[in-house]
């Protein structure tokens, strides 16, 4: 499904160059659980930012069912990223001025889905992460835990094949934490395929696969299931 | 320094009213750690948010240093808010068009501390959390550990007396959780008060206290230490 090879990634800071991702290379098949770890500001969510078609890579190549990225044009890199993945971002970029609701029904906007369909799909999503009696409430009138939640159920939407996840229960306590992981294996027992960054070992301990960065290199790749 | 009797916050939905805290009391000794736990949603960051005067009750009293909140004029509300306390944002809060240095000269700006003195003071408290070499760059050119890292450096630049820390760790892997939770302890065994929210137990039971918050009301409050 995914295929790195050499990928680097550059920032330019004045006169000097800061490399994030300095030669990544690894494949992930269709149907994986992948855990990715690492310590703060080693290149977690840059490398999920160039999976998930957000961003491109300085150098090397990246390889999406098949096809170069760097090969596809607008349409088709906006189809992939709003039909086919599904993403958790660690900042959640949530409409600030938009209803939990209508945060999750932005995929299904996308997807062309009409808007009744469109209401129960994203309210039940909303109730699968517990917040249903917030589906009227905007970002700021929402616990950070409750924003991560909506960012969660607006990720799983869609019923993504490639499920990103980048720091999904960093805000959560381990109660709810759990019911999130349970709902992320349920879309991986249907065959989907799932990314998860984190900093917690027993989230990472539910993976099938462990891939650990370092200073913007791949450290370590262990199945451990 | 700090005591709460009987604080209701209430926001208005429309036809509705939620209550996010419902009735808390409790007092806090200059020179304590108390940890704050308790379920996504609970009222944790609420009840922050009215200790550090960033906010304004429903209903019930509260005083810090002896005085009511509610009688404080401006001049001291900022000046508490400004020197006294230290506040580390759940969602960080920086400014997104400074340098991680200039954010944390900003405490020290508003202490009239002199420019010279002032970023070396900043610049040491960047190194304290490892950030020595992300000085210059600006909230979006940094990870998200990078980020709360930050936000922590700008809460302990003014060696503040009271330290409010809303889940200061929950974008750390387990090595900089470590260091920084070693930050608070020194600055505790100083004799200053730290009142930290957090949904992990590791960092709960680093404190003396523990209180637990569950829909808005204190359900347990332990000393265990
Ligand atoms: N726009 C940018 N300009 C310059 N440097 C950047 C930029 N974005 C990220 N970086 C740097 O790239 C490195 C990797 O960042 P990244 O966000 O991928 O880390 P991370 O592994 O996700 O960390 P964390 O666990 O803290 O979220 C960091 O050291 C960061 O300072
Ligand atoms: N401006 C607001 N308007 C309406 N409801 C609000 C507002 N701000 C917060 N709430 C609600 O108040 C409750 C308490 O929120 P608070 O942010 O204090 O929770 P928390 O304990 O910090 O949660 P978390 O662990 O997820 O950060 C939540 O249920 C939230 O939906
Ligand atoms: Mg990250
Ligand atoms: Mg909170």
């Amino acid at each position: 499904l995914i295929s790195m090879r050499n990928i680097w990634k550059t920032y330019q800071m004045g006169e000097e160059e800061l490399h994030a991702l300095r030669g990544v290379s690894f494949d992930v098949q269709r149907g994986e659980y992948v855990a990715i770890i690492g310590p703060s500001g080693s290149g977690k969510s840059t490398l999920m930012n160039l999976i998930g078609c957000l961003d491109t890579p300085s150098q090397g190549h990246y390889w999406i069912n098949g096809k170069l990225a760097s090969d596809m044009n607008d349409d088709e890199l906006a189809r992939i990223r709003n039909k086919e993945i599904g993403f958790v971002f660690q900042t959640f970029n949530l409409l600030a001025r938009a209803t939990a609701l209508h945060n999750v029904e932005l995929p299904l906007i996308y997807a062309g889905i009409g808007a009744t369909e469109r209401h129960e799909t994203a309210k039940r999503s909303l109730a699968s992460v517990e917040l249903a009696d917030r589906m009227m409430h905007k970002p700021n009138e929402l616990s950070g835990g409750q924003r991560q939640r909506v960012a969660i159920a607006r990720a799983l939407v869609n019923h993504p094949s490639l499920l990103l996840a980048d720091e999904p229960t960093g805000a959560l306590d381990s109660k709810t934490s759990f019911e999130i992981m349970n709902l992320f294996e349920r879309l991986h027992a249907e065959g989907n395929t799932i990314i998860v960054v984190t900093h917690e070992h027993d989230i990472a301990e539910r993976a099938h696969r462990v891939i650990s960065i370092r200073d913007g290199k791949i450290d370590k790749d262990d199945r451990i299931r």
